[in-house]
């Protein structure tokens, strides 16, 4: 038995906004510890790890070891049916083949059930290791978003370069080329706006435009993202879910061959 | 030539 009761559902109407056009079908898994889920997009370049810790819900109960193979396009259309205020139940019985959500309106006069199928998926797991990373630019999530919607008309790749000075995001494309530098930035009036970075070795990587501005659509869930790279590793970038937990994209880097 | 690198070749797989 399964019931996890989401006081803020609007979180969850955003995480599967975010994620629904990178990855089809995911297997969520629930345990004692969370909510969660790891999948990689189609072509195998990009992952997407969510984790809703099990605290941040008002109910949270779950007796065994879950884990829900659901299409997220179908998990999307039903979520869009609850009110962004409402509370939302996610309910499921072992053994069972579906999983129910319920939405309930903030004054209880509108209770709403939608039950749907759930589906066996073979997905792969990888173990992703704990890392050093060599740079990490925490920077106010919108102003990345704009950036990677602004490079993409110039160009298909974005070069992200981080130095003492700033992180540089630069592309090229036949009709010429950008960069963009945002300097570290840590006296602003509130802690969001600051662009802050952690470096102990400068790095340089290649990334494929069209994941980054699919990742961007996690922005509403975070005033803020974190982005970390290191020369050997897939840059993760990641925005953290209130109090709750973390949605993080993990992207493998293009290489000249 | 640019070449998109895999991610499990970054990572183990179960």
């Amino acid at each position: 038995m399964l019931e996890l009761r989401l006081v803020q559902g609007s979180l969850l109407k955003k995480v599967l906004e975010s994620i629904k056009d990178l990855v089809n079908d995911a297997n969520f898994d629930c345990s004692s510890s969370g909510f969660s889920l790891q999948a990689m997009d189609s072509s195998h370049v990009a992952l997407v790890a969510l984790l809703l810790r099990s605290e941040g819900f008002e109910h949270y109960r779950c007796d065994r070891n879950m884990s829900m193979g659901m299409n997220l396009g179908n998990m999307s259309k039903m979520l869009r049916c609850a009110g962004n205020d409402d509370i939302i139940t996610i309910k499921a019985d072992d053994g069972s083949d579906t999983v129910t959500f319920m939405f309930e309106s903030p004054t209880q006069d509108k209770i709403s059930d939608f039950e749907m199928k759930l589906m066996d998926i073979d997905s792969e797991h990888l173990g992703i290791p704990e890392a050093e990373y060599q740079s990490i630019v925490t920077m106010p999530s919108a102003e990345f978003a704009r950036i990677c919607k602004d490079l993409s008309g110039i160009g298909d790749t974005v070069v992200i370069s981080v130095t003492k000075e700033g992180v540089k995001f630069s592309t090229r494309g036949d009709i010429g080329t950008a960069n963009i530098v945002c300097r570290q930035n840590t006296t602003v009036d509130k802690p969001e706006e600051a662009t802050v970075i952690n470096m102990s070795e400068p790095v340089s990587l290649t990334f494929a435009l069209r994941y980054m501005n699919s990742f961007t659509k996690a922005t509403t869930l975070s005033n803020t993202v974190t982005i970390s790279l290191s020369s050997e590793l897939p840059v993760v970038v990641e925005y953290k879910i209130a109090e709750m937990g973390y949605i993080r994209f993990y992207l493998a880097p293009k290489i000249e061959e | 030539c640019i070449e998109q690198i895999d991610l499990g070749s970054y990572f183990m797989r179960f």
